[in-house]
């Protein structure tokens, strides 16, 4: 069976939040390590990649393999009905069809639960093969959102261009283009400001900027964003968690 | 002109 606690029903829900609007139905698997999701968007475009490890809940347990096979967007109603701060607790018997949601005020004497009903669900797994990317930036994830969002108003496409001078995020459309260049800093007082790059080659991909803005929806999750490139290759975009992260794995635009 | 394709014509399916 499955028993993880977590303080502050928040947690949960910026995370469903973060990835609603790309997953239809998934499963998460659950062991003694944690809690662990891999699921393609409804278009193959992005993957989701999502490590919640047990160290992350005020308790856990978990004594065999259990796979919750959820509709997220009925995960996601359940959660409104819980407070950011309700102590949430899931729950599930070994081959149960059901995982059972507990939110709790502890101040209020206030205990409400729901049961959500668990489906099976026949899921594509991808191979990740391991990558040494060509680049890496480490910026906000606010900041990365903001500057996104402006050039979504040109262009349906982001270009990123990564090379020693900085990284550069560009769009063309009808009314015109636009772009925005960062170059590496190290902020002292506000560290998650800090531009870090590190570079083996100059990259350059284009990606598209609704996928992309739905990505950046995890910027909730976290003050700092890693962006992994390598040529031709699907960019890997990490956000991380006290302990875990969700990661997307997002596949370029391509020359024909 | 660049074109979208799918994350499966990266990484093999399993």
């Amino acid at each position: 069976m499955l028993e993880a606690k977590l303080d502050a029903a928040s947690q949960l829900k910026k995370i469903v939040e973060a990835i609603r609007d790309m997953l239809g139905e998934c499963n998460i698997e659950c062991n003694e390590t944690g809690l662990a999701l891999q699921s393609l968007d409804k278009s193959h475009i992005v993957l989701v990649s999502l490590l919640l490890g047990s160290d992350g809940f005020s308790e856990y347990r978990c004594d065999r393999g259990v796979t919750l096979g959820l509709n997220i967007n009925s995960l996601a109603t359940v959660l409104r009905c819980a407070n950011n701060d309700d102590i949430l607790t899931l729950r599930s018997e070994d081959r149960a069809n059901e995982l059972i949601l507990t939110f709790e005020d502890s101040k209020a004497d206030r205990i409400s639960e729901f049961n959500l009903r668990l489906m099976d669900i026949d899921q594509e797994y991808l191979a990740i093969p391991e990558t040494e990317y060509a680049a890496t930036v480490v910026m906000s994830a606010a900041v990365l959102q903001r500057t996104l969002r402006d050039l979504s108003a040109l262009s349906e496409a982001v270009t990123i261009e990564i090379d020693k001078e900085g990284i550069r995020f560009s769009a063309e459309g009808d009314l015109g283009k636009g772009s925005t260049h960062f170059k590496p800093c190290v902020d002292m007082e506000n560290a998650e400001n800090s531009i870090n790059i590190t570079l083996s080659e100059p990259v350059s991909l284009s990606f598209n900027l609704q996928y992309f803005s739905n990505i950046t929806k995890a910027s909730s999750l976290s003050s700092t964003v890693t962006l992994q490139m390598t040529a031709g290759m699907p960019a890997q975009i990490e956000y991380k968690l006290p302990s875990g992260h969700v990661r997307y794995y997002f596949a370029p635009k391509i020359e024909d | 002109d660049s074109s979208q394709k799918p994350l499966s014509a990266f990484f093999g399916g399993s």
